[in-house]
């Protein structure tokens, strides 16, 4: 099913963004 | 009216509300006031938006368009100053909030834009992972909004 397909990489593109800026270091220079 | 940008809004409202500020987070007249926007401020960074700071926020301004501008004028400032001397962040390549028209028009394109600099200072502060969890338990086309909006600020800030 395309729909369900769809649903899936967009969850998919959400989780990497957010866990991509969860290891992201805080922007104060170390 | 743009759509997007009162997208970005309304969304943006949807995230506020997960603060759960003492002060109204319904509708954009609530935010208007700047109280429960100084209220999530004080969350995310207490010892920036300190309690001597939030006192200085009036939150019982009612209709009196002076005191929602004072209000509004300085959460912007310290929200800038932040960037600037907490986060190290320049966001000149942004485009500031006109908070005349927030107060005086309840501009959803001009409090979206406020609102998405205050996401920028929950999702860059220290406590940034607890911020970033919660973002990610809402609805999937709000994360999408706050997504792009996060984008959208990365792309504007220089070190």
């Amino acid at each position: 099913d395309p729909n369900i397909k769809g649903a899936a990489a967009n969850e998919g593109v959400l989780a990497n963004f957010f866990n991509s800026l969860l290891s992201k270091k805080t922007g104060a220079p170390g | 009216m743009d759509v997007n940008k009162t997208v970005l809004c309304e969304s943006l409202i949807i995230w506020l509300q997960t603060f759960n500020t003492a002060a109204p987070c319904t509708t954009v007249a609530d935010l208007t006031t700047g109280a429960a926007m100084a209220q999530a401020l004080h969350q995310i960074d207490p010892s920036w938006f300190s309690d001597s700071w939030l006192t200085r926020i009036k939150d019982d301004v009612g209709d009196n368009l002076r005191l929602k501008l004072n209000n509004l004028k300085k959460i912007l400032q310290m929200i800038v100053d932040y960037y600037n001397e907490v986060l190290n962040q320049q966001i000149s390549g942004f485009p500031m909030p006109d908070v005349v028209r927030v107060a005086e028009l309840s501009d959803p394109v001009e409090l979206g834009r406020l609102l998405q600099l205050l996401l920028g200072c929950a999702v860059n502060c220290d406590r940034k992972q607890e911020y970033i969890q919660i973002i990610m338990t809402l609805e999937e086309s709000v994360q999408h909004v706050v997504m792009t909006a996060i984008q959208e600020l990365m792309s504007k800030e220089s070190m």
